[in-house]
């Protein structure tokens, strides 16, 4: 089972047609192993990219340096998936 | 029975094929199971049909899950299903529809992935087909039709989440489709989902071109999202898929839209809360109840608008 500790996902508001650009490469760089959850389309739309945890350093260097700004959407995708996972144990124990 | 299921959570494969099962129990008379093809990994592909008699009338199609980790939609798929089939002789719109029309509805569309995220990786996305030029699995199956197959929009790249395949229909998940609509040949609407970005399109993907039928189909869009938003104002934005969010290639409904179904819609549901694919399950009833409300009003106004 793959496990996603300490990934995590940023939204990201690219300002302009460039930073659109830039977060195509940093997508198509395959080391970093980031996933987009919502491509970016326009300036001023928000792009979300899940970020193994080894990546999260080096794609959050490259957010800053090109000054394209993020938030963190989720801190731990895999807390939440925890948290899923609970959820649908319980469903299954609840009798009806 | 169908009334005990908990709609509020989500399920594995094998609980919604059992409810499928349940549900046709529930309503012998309207509900029946087919079976329209099989998965790479040889599982049963099953669409509901909602038909109160006659022979080839013409049909909606709908299906849930084509990008298997998004749950919300097979879920919401589930809660509609239970919807459609309660609601016919109650609502009055639902009647109306079924009493003229059939509804074909795929609620698992990739059950190999959707499987998958079950067991190994919830963030699968795409088929588990296998590349045999590559270590990456998987085609995206919204990339794999027969419109503008392997232009802009989509991956050559097999490691890629959005790779078209190696050719239009290689994935047994799409061909059965695209062999239901064109041996049924009287499918008048045709709604994929999807989630999360809060959106209704209508073709073109592939190409800027406009659609034909565009002020048609952006009037219904205009009307399908009020009345989503009407019940919890979730903010939806709707329009062609190359003009509201980027061009792709091989989609679903441009491949639909070509084939003379006008009614070509494919819906991105809500995350109002910011999970992404891991909306919180108590979210799952609320999504369901206002795509209900749009759903309603494109299905009704292919009812009554016949071509």
């Amino acid at each position: 089972e793959q496990l996603f500790v300490g990934d995590q996902v940023l939204r990201i508001t690219a300002s302009d047609e460039e930073q659109i650009t830039l977060l195509r490469v940093l997508g198509e760089q395959a080391e970093l192993q980031v996933d987009f959850w919502r491509h970016p389309t326009s300036p001023g739309q928000p792009a979300d990219l899940r970020v193994p945890f080894p990546s999260l350093q080096a794609v959050k260097i490259f957010l800053e340096s090109n000054s394209i700004s993020y938030s963190i959407m989720i801190e731990d995708v895999q807390e939440l998936l925890d948290e899923e996972k609970k959820t649908m144990t319980k469903s299954r124990r609840v009798e009806r | 029975s169908t009334s005990t299921f908990d709609f509020a959570s989500y399920h594995t494969i094998d609980e919604i094929y059992y409810w499928m099962d349940m549900l046709v129990d529930d309503h012998p008379s309207l509900v029946s199971k087919i079976q329209i093809g099989q998965s790479y990994e040889n599982r049963p592909l099953y669409v509901l049909k909602f038909s109160t008699g006659g022979s080839n009338r013409s049909a909606i199609w709908l299906d849930t899950g084509i990008h298997s980790r998004e749950w919300i939609t097979q879920a919401t798929g589930i809660w509609t299903a239970n919807k459609i089939a309660k609601e016919y002789g109650q609502d009055p719109s639902v009647t109306a529809i079924l009493d003229s029309m059939d509804i074909f509805f795929e609620i698992v569309t990739n059950p190999d992935g959707f499987a998958f995220t079950h067991s190994s990786n919830r963030m699968w996305r795409k088929t588990r087909s296998i590349n045999p030029s590559s270590h990456c699995v998987g085609v995206d199956p919204n990339r794999n039709w027969d419109a503008g197959f392997g232009g802009p929009g989509a991956s050559g790249n097999p490691c890629s989440e959005t790779y078209h395949g190696p050719y239009a229909n290689s994935e047994p998940e799409v061909k059965a489709i695209v062999d239901f609509v064109k041996n049924h040949g009287n499918i008048k609407a045709f709604v994929s989902i999807h989630s999360y970005s809060q959106l209704l399109f209508y073709p073109y993907g592939y190409t800027s071109t406009p659609v034909p039928d565009q002020k048609e189909l952006d009037q219904i869009s205009k009307k399908a999202v009020a009345a989503l938003s009407s019940l919890y104002g979730t903010n939806y934005k709707y329009g062609s898929i190359i003009t509201t969010i980027y061009q792709a290639s091989g989609g679903t409904i441009d491949w639909t839209y070509n084939q003379g179904i006008k009614y070509s819609f494919t819906f991105e549901l809500r995350d109002t809360g910011r999970y992404g694919f891991l909306l919180p399950a108590k979210e799952i009833v609320p999504t369901a109840q206002e795509t209900w409300l749009a759903l309603k009003v494109i299905m009704l106004h292919a009812r009554n608008h016949p071509y």
